[in-house]
């Protein structure tokens, strides 16, 4: 494992500490998407589904637990925590997640490795993945007053992409015969997903304002 | 080893 996967993995965890910070703490899930947060859980699901099967190591199984058990934590306390749920943005996050669902799944019957469930599962979640945060950078833009814990989550996701893109061009260089076609096209659309985010975040860092997203 | 089928990232 090099530098850049496991500094990728150590951001991906630390936005869901960010996110449950704000959540469990603050007891407050505004600007979070709730659509974003319930593909995240079926992401992990569809491709965590080897957890018991398929051992790489004691880090790999420890990871994938903390990402399926934290999801479905913020979905439930995003749903059904009494003060928390109250503070959802209900009206604001309107993206259809059937919309994102069944092309993804479409894709996966047709764009796959191998045709299995498992592994149609699995392709799927790796696209689903890609496109999951779409609902979130939707609420984001119609959100006037972005708090930092929520643009610093959102920002943390996207390094956590961009630090695996870097992961892969050192495995090419390093590992014979290492390639993953799937995951790396859907790992560069989503990391471009996060580009336009990216600029407003860092332009408005530089000056010293509070991140706003333009309508 | 074919990468495909590891699946050792998360």
């Amino acid at each position: 494992m090099n530098i850049f996967r496991l500094c990728g993995d150590m951001t991906h965890l630390l936005s869901v500490v960010v996110l449950l910070l704000k959540i469990h703490t603050i007891k407050s899930c505004a600007g979070i998407s709730l659509k974003t947060q319930e593909l995240y859980a079926l992401v992990f699901a569809t491709r965590y589904l080897d957890i018991f099967t398929h051992h790489v190591s004691l880090y790999n199984t420890v990871m994938k637990i903390i990402f399926l058990g934290t999801s479905f934590t913020i979905v439930w306390y995003m749903r059904h925590h009494k003060v928390v749920r109250q503070t959802y943005d209900k009206e604001q996050d309107t993206f259809k997640h059937y919309m994102l669902i069944i092309p993804c799944f479409a894709l996966a019957l047709l764009i796959k490795t191998k045709f299995t469930p498992l592994e149609v599962l699995w392709t799927f979640s790796i696209y689903l993945e890609a496109v999951a945060i779409f609902p979130q950078l939707v609420l984001l833009q119609r959100t006037k007053n972005i708090d930092n814990l929520t643009g610093n989550y959102v920002f943390l996701l996207g390094a956590y992409r961009g630090l695996y893109l870097l992961n892969w061009i050192v495995r090419y260089f390093t590992e014979k015969g290492y390639r993953q076609w799937i995951t790396w096209i859907s790992g560069i659309v989503q990391t471009a997903l996060y580009a336009d985010f990216f600029y407003y975040y860092i332009k408005c860092w530089r000056n010293n304002e509070k991140l706003h997203l333009p309508s | 080893p074919d990468d495909e089928d590891e699946k050792d990232e998360l």
